[in-house]
């Protein structure tokens, strides 16, 4: 899977993002 | 010496890059088998990461940048256990905020921060140098619109018929 990378700065839902890709499978660095 | 500075206020991008060494992070993203990121210093790199993987996508939510201040000063300087009521220091936030301490800045610097780093990703990504093929490495997300789940999932993974069940994020 070619990475994905979300571009928000802190408390702009990076756990959201986090947690959702994760859900997808995906390995997730946080 | 380092961190945001007016009249750009952008993140140190280039410091950052520098101080986690480029060798080595060129090296994390070609072998240690990376397939999402958030949070620091990820964001801070995004032009780096674009260049060494050509194959990776990038995904950003534009929120109002005073919310996002507001937000992100009351989570710096609450007094709980992670930012004990702003006294939490990190190398980062000096490079990003251009104060180790999210405290001893204020709102009004973060958001023009936030409105720096979100100008310099749509310059990179979506101006009117950047290619077609660059353009589309790009989903620009409301993380709050009622299919965002789905979209993120088409993004992430393709056309793949699991998105059809994720609706919010």
């Amino acid at each position: 899977v070619p990475p994905i990378i979300y571009l928000g700065l802190q408390k702009t839902a990076t756990s959201a993002f986090a947690n959702f890709t994760s859900l997808l499978g995906l390995v997730t660095v946080h | 010496t380092a961190g945001a500075r007016p009249p750009y206020w952008r993140p140190d991008y280039r410091r950052i890059l520098q101080e986690l060494g480029e060798e080595r992070m060129h090296s994390l993203l070609m072998h240690a088998g990376l397939q999402a990121a958030a949070d620091e210093a990820w964001p801070l790199m995004f032009e780096f990461i674009a260049k060494t993987r050509s194959d990776a996508r990038f995904v950003i939510w534009l929120r109002d940048a005073n919310d996002w201040a507001r937000s992100a000063w009351n989570f710096f300087t609450a007094p709980n256990t992670w930012s004990r009521g702003g006294a939490y220091a990190n190398r980062f936030f000096l490079l990003s905020y251009g104060s180790c301490r999210i405290a001893d800045s204020n709102p009004k610097t973060l958001a023009k921060v936030y409105r720096a780093h979100t100008k310099a990703v749509l310059e990179y990504f979506h101006g009117p140098t950047a290619s077609a093929a660059l353009r589309n490495r790009l989903l620009v997300l409301d993380f709050t619109e009622q299919l965002a789940g789905r979209k993120l999932c088409q993004f992430a993974l393709g056309n793949h018929a699991d998105c059809s069940k994720h609706t919010a994020l």
